[in-house]
């Protein structure tokens, strides 16, 4: 494992940690797009199902199990979770899941490594990770001042994808036969659909103001 | 071949 994918993985980890603290403690999930963390539990749930029949590592094993877990935590925390469900704004949040999963599903049944149930809901996976994003932009384009916690959420999960391009161009000069081109492209679709926030992320950075997207 | 087919990425 290089240091890229490392920075990666720990980012990927710091944003769900952030989520879940911010839900947790402040009891609120307001400004957090709930079919986004459903489009997550579905990615974690379709890709990590391997857990099941083959094993990597306990890094592996014990990641894995996090993102599971802590997808569906936080999918129940806005859903069931007395308080914290208040504060849900459901009127903004309006994408549409089949709109994202259908698309997703089909273009995995056409383009995928090979065509075995695995491979299949991996690609899927991938696609639908891809633009899992979408619902919780629109939804932070819909409320425009964004408090702290879910910029950063924001921002580390923009980051974690941005790491894990370094970590393939890496593996790719380091490693014989490392060309996987369904998860370089998704991957790098996904990091795109970023740009725009990270560029107003910065900004207020800049500025040492608050986070605001523009109409 | 576990190494390089992608699936020891999370």
């Amino acid at each position: 494992m290089n240091i890229f994918r490392l920075a990666g993985d720990l980012t990927h980890l710091a944003s769900v940690l952030v989520l879940l603290l911010k839900i947790h403690t402040i009891k609120s999930c307001a400004g957090i797009s709930l079919k986004t963390q459903e489009l997550y539990a579905i990615v974690f749930a379709t890709r990590y199902l391997d857990l099941f029949t083959t094993y990597i590592s306990l890094y592996n094993t014990l990641m894995k199990l996090i993102f599971l877990g802590s997808s569906f935590s936080i999918v129940w925390y806005i859903r069931k979770h007395k308080i914290v469900r208040r504060s849900y704004d459901k009127d903004q949040d309006t994408f549409r899941h089949y709109f994202i999963v259908l698309p997703c599903f089909v273009l995995a049944l056409i383009i995928h490594e090979k065509f075995t149930v695995r491979e299949v809901l991996w690609a899927f996976s991938l696609y639908l990770e891809a633009v899992a994003i979408l619902p919780q932009l629109v939804l932070l384009q819909r409320t425009r001042n964004i408090d702290n916690l879910t910029g950063q959420y924001v921002f580390l999960l923009g980051a974690y994808r941005a790491l894990y391009i370094l970590n393939w161009i890496y593996r790719y000069f380091t490693e014989p036969h490392f060309v996987h081109w369904i998860t370089w492209i998704s991957g790098l679709v996904q990091t795109l659909l970023y740009a725009d926030f990270f560029y107003y992320y910065f900004q207020s950075m800049k500025n040492n103001g608050k986070l605001q997207l523009p109409a | 071949e576990q190494e390089d087919d992608g699936h020891d990425e999370l």
